[in-house]
């Protein structure tokens, strides 16, 4: 839960929170995008902390931002 | 550019580093 989440990353330091909201995001990310995951999971971390926990809650916000990086992403290799 | 090792790629199970490109 949001609660459990939250109280997680408030104890840890900001690499280890950035680390824990990427382990949380990766499988979601994997989900949609299996090849760019990892690509993807870099970029959406180096949003706030506040937005990324929106995401995780948020399947409908994750889908639409995965999307935005993967336009970014075919945008930089074109 | 730089933009050559953008972006970090993360990796579960390994100590994200993005941080310190920011």
């Amino acid at each position: 839960g949001r609660c459990l989440i939250a109280s997680t990353l408030a104890s840890a330091s900001p690499e280890d929170q950035k680390k824990m909201l990427g382990e949380w995001l990766f499988p979601l990310i994997q989900a949609l995008q299996p090849t760019l995951a990892s690509k993807i999971t870099g970029m959406l971390l180096e949003m706030d902390n506040s937005e990324l926990l929106l995401l995780l809650e948020s399947p409908e916000s994750l889908c639409y931002k995965v999307d935005e990086a993967v336009a970014v992403l075919e945008a930089c290799q074109a | 550019g730089s933009s050559i090792n953008w972006p970090p790629e993360f990796h579960p199970g390994v100590p994200w580093k993005g941080l310190q490109n920011i």
